[in-house]
């Protein structure tokens, strides 16, 4: 099972667009997918039509250790499950601050999916901070993927990020890796996107060789600006169900195909 | 003074781009301000050229007390200060986690800041989430306005927000009132926008009389998506400075002269 989080600090730059439709896309490939909500905002659960009112099993219950992700999970299409996320979860951090290992519960939990179903994936979709809710995330996955506006202020928190991620690998999880950037909401005619493209471009050929990021790859298809990604969201559906012809879905259908030609050999 | 809330749960939706332009157009047009910058991120910081490398005085040495406001401002522009953010924040909702009345330390400090300094506006910009750092904003100053991007995910953590500031009137702060929506990114051609306009006009015409929120102001100014508003945050620059003619300064100098309009009579 290939455990990839979804991740950026930075708000707003296409976290939760990217999970849903890389989620949806690859399960109508064939692959078999679980989506997890780890966002208190529960938007990749409402992107999907997943409504999760109070008391209904959510991401919440696995981080306390009432629920296995297995018993919370709900099938949205054929092949595609999501662990809906939920409000309460943005009180994990006060709750889980006397907990040992508390930032490795979520790998207890994704360890023990793996073993229990047949999953070809597991996207993460992260909340925007670098707060006890990602750790987990980066704790319990092997790759991350980095959704990245081309706007100044998103290119600026890029190196906080690698560092943390830089941390975990030092200290919780051996195996992380940065393995995508994908950049989203891309003006395709503006100075700024391109001159934002190349100095990322820049900045990865330079990495050290050694570094959890150094063959990260920026994907080659970018995500245009398209008004119709922000509609299928009010509608509970992926860009496939809710316009399949639009630049949205051509995007993140070539973006699916690029996921694929990544998987490791098995 | 009036003191101000930028905030929004919801990531990327103008937080900072407002927060900073109207704190530079407000000094323009002759009133004393300060910002204050509660975002980890540290961007408004950034956006207004303040660079503020390890060991600087910053928010996160008034967070634990050890320094006064007004011994860290920085003066940007004339009758411009900024409160440099810094990516300790962060850790604060850990480090305060034990301290009795943790959601109260901003308001002291800006207490001492209104008697200590002649201002008339100090405006706080708040990180995309509603953890400890927002909450000590919410408990210390008067008024909000939210930035909202007239997108479904955006609308949909509106009653969330609301709700957590009710519940600091009642807990925290009495005097507190949600007091004005910034529509932002606004696509005029788009049907989602302006369908998501007419869903937030009838929200609050239906507000309960006595919520916090019933006398919000969602301000005629809308502010258009405009390529130069992320542009200017490169040059560590306001809008007004670095291009005065185009759509988001005349967006946000309309802005600036409602807000001006809306100043309680003294
Ligand atoms: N390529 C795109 N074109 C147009 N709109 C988009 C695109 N990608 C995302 N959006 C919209 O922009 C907004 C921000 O995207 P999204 O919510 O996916 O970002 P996020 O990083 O998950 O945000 P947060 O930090 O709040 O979790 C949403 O309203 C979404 O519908
Ligand atoms: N009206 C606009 N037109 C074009 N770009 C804009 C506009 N307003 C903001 N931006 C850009 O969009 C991105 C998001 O805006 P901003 O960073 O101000 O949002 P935020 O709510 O402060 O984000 P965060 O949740 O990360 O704090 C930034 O790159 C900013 O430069
Ligand atoms: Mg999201
Ligand atoms: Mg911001």
């Amino acid at each position: 099972m290939r455990t990839i989080a979804v991740m950026n600090q930075k708000g707003g730059v296409g976290k939760t667009t990217t999970t849903v439709n890389l989620a949806a896309g690859l399960a109508a490939a064939g692959r078999r997918v679980c989506l997890v909500d780890l966002d208190p905002q529960a938007h990749s659960s409402l992107h999907l039509g997943v409504e999760a009112p109070p008391g209904t099993p959510s991401l919440y219950d696995v981080m306390l250790e009432r629920r296995r992700l297995v018993d919370t999970r709900q099938q949205v299409a054929e092949r595609l499950w999501v662990v809906p996320g939920n409000v309460d979860l943005a009180g994990i951090e006060r709750e889980l601050a006397e907990t040992e290992g508390r930032e490795t519960v979520l790998r207890g939990a994704l360890d023990e999916l793996e073993s229990g179903c047949p999953l070809d994936y597991c996207l993460v979709d992260c909340p925007p901070s670098l707060g006890v809710l990602t750790i987990n995330a980066l704790a319990g996955v092997r790759e991350v993927f980095i959704p990245l506006q081309p706007h100044f202020l998103a290119l600026q928190g890029l190196s906080k990020l690698l560092e943390t991620t830089a941390l975990v690998t030092r200290r919780l999880n051996r195996d992380l890796r940065v393995s995508g950037i994908v950049l989203c909401l891309f003006e395709t005619g503006t100075r700024l996107a391109a001159d934002i493209s190349d100095d990322l471009a820049g900045f990865f050929a330079a990495s050290d060789p050694h570094a959890p990021w150094a063959n990260a790859k920026i994907f080659e298809s970018r995500i245009r600006r398209n008004i119709r990604l922000a509609e299928a969201a009010g509608f509970g559906r992926s860009i496939f169900d809710y316009d399949p012809a639009c630049n949205g879905a051509v995007d993140y259908g070539r973006l699916v195909e690029e996921v694929i030609a990544g998987e490791p050999e098995v």
